[in-house]
């Protein structure tokens, strides 16, 4: 790039549109005129005003055969399109169109956009380019106006003499990474997945196995691509399926495929017209019912007449006691839910119906504060002590058995 | 009927004498005995030129300096007065 300086000695620019041609309506001039000034003032502390009267720092105007003296004549069709003189007082700043060019909006003639963004350029300051892909280069080619034509060379040109602006967007902000072991960490929706646990956040996942003591962190793209990120709800169903769900929208997977079709509606699963999203899922495996979560309801579904049951919303408060709300968060896990809540996990026995522990939300991972009160950890700590007695097991196994019995009998009568 | 090759050397060296003119700011007034001589200040223009336009450098008037000169461009000089 070249440029000559001192440039404009102020930022703020007058401009004054002198007549217009008729290859176009005034209104498309007038937007060409301004896209084209707006191209450079998103990139230098340059503001452009326009006014009807006087003298402005920049005249445009379209003519035909004028410059005859000087060596720049415009010569009628084709050849020289425009012309334009840098800044300073009087002719200064000028721009010129060719009348003799055929002017147009699109590609069919001479784009008047592209141009006037060139001559711009002159009146600004810069003198021609010799890359042959920066709008200052000499020679007319056309771009598709939809994308910026400045090239970094003319950015460099224009800020090489304004600075750069305040405007320009600075790099784009790296999207914050979830940290597992941050006290306030939350979820977006928890899952079991097959042997896993997957727990959504943002465009992440981590996932843990159940034999395995450790956390993955992947993105959610990374499995499944087509997937939007914040997803707000997840749930497996007794048929190896996970499904997943943002918005009035839900996805079904099956391993790393998504079945065909998806996404469907939520009203296609039962859900009234006025339910916008769910906060949460959860499918009790004993059962085989899932319950969602909407705001301080639930609902109740029944997988195996893949029906929503009759007679809901109720109240989360008269079967879930004492959990925080809105529910971010929920999955079953052995014979216990769990229910996130903002930063707080309440693990909940849905026999005797009360709460048994409230954990950090991220008490699943190894984190050392939450080490010790991680059901992660007395998942860990159960396995370890099952090859001390077979007794212990039978012992346990048969308690398990009674209470699911029980809880199952429950369930029914209810 | 075949152009006159003459005839069409002749525009051309027009064509390019007009351009550098007016975009290469080529000063004839006063030199052109050295001009008629030896071509020097065409020559050193159309090097000027090539060079910017990311062409051969040969200070010959060529099928591709002569094809950039025909393209529909700006009427700002390529070099500052």
């Amino acid at each position: 790039y070249g440029y000559t300086l001192p440039g404009w000695r102020k930022h703020r620019i007058t401009y004054r549109i002198l007549n217009y041609t008729p290859d176009m309506e005034n209104s498309d001039v007038e937007e060409a005129i301004q896209k084209a000034l707006e191209l450079w003032s998103k990139v230098a502390p340059l503001t452009f005003t326009r006014i009807s009267k006087g003298n402005a720092d920049i005249m445009v105007a379209f003519r035909t055969r004028v410059h005859g003296k000087c060596p720049r004549q415009f010569d009628g069709p084709l050849g020289v399109l425009g012309h334009a003189f840098p800044p300073g007082p009087g002719i200064g700043g000028d721009t010129h169109f060719d009348e003799d060019e055929n002017w147009t909006k699109d590609s069919s003639g001479f784009n008047l956009f592209l141009v006037a963004a060139h001559e711009f350029g002159h009146s600004l300051g810069l003198s021609h380019s010799n890359d042959p892909s920066a709008l200052m280069f000499p020679n007319y080619a056309f771009i598709d106006p939809s994308k910026s034509p400045l090239s970094q060379d003319d950015i460099k040109g224009i800020q090489a003499i304004y600075g750069s602006s305040s405007k320009v967007p600075a790099k784009p902000k790296r999207p914050t990474i979830p940290q597992a072991c941050d006290p306030n960490l939350t979820f977006d929706a928890v899952t079991t997945f097959r042997r896993e646990v997957v727990f959504f956040k943002d465009r992440h996942l981590w996932r843990i196995y159940y034999e395995v003591s450790e956390v993955e962190f992947e993105l959610i793209s990374s499995f499944w691509p087509s997937l939007p990120d914040d997803i707000q709800a997840a749930y497996e169903n007794n048929r190896d399926e996970t499904l997943i769900f943002k918005d009035a929208n839900f996805w079904k997977i099956n391993s790393y495929a998504i079945l065909p079709g998806y996404p469907k509606s939520i009203y296609d699963l039962g859900f009234p017209r006025h339910t916008k999203k769910i906060d949460a899922a959860l499918f009790n495996r004993i059962t085989r019912k899932t319950y969602f979560f909407v705001e301080d309801k639930y609902w109740r579904y029944d997988e195996i007449n893949q029906s929503m049951e009759k007679g809901y919303p109720r109240r989360i408060a008269r079967l879930f006691p004492g959990i925080g709300l809105p529910v971010d968060a929920a999955f079953q896990y052995k014979r216990f839910f769990y229910f996130f809540s903002g930063t707080k996990q309440f693990e909940f026995n849905p026999v005797t119906r009360n709460i048994t522990r409230v954990l950090k939300a991220n008490s699943w991972f190894q984190c050392q504060k939450t080490l010790n009160s991680s059901p992660y950890n007395s998942f860990s700590q159960e396995k370890n002590s099952n090859s001390k007695s077979v007794q212990v097991i039978s012992r346990k196994s048969f308690i398990l058995l009674i209470y699911n019995i029980t809880y199952l009998l429950t369930e029914i009568y209810r | 009927f075949p152009a006159d090759p003459k005839t069409e050397h002749e525009e051309s060296r027009h064509l390019a004498q007009a351009y550098l003119d007016q975009f290469y700011t080529l000063e004839t007034e006063g030199s052109h005995l050295i001009q008629n001589k030896s071509n020097v200040p065409l020559d050193g223009k159309l090097r000027e030129m090539q060079a910017f336009f990311g062409l051969t450098v040969t200070g010959r008037l060529d099928s591709n300096t002569l094809e950039i000169m025909k393209q529909p461009r700006c009427g700002t000089p390529d070099v500052g007065q």
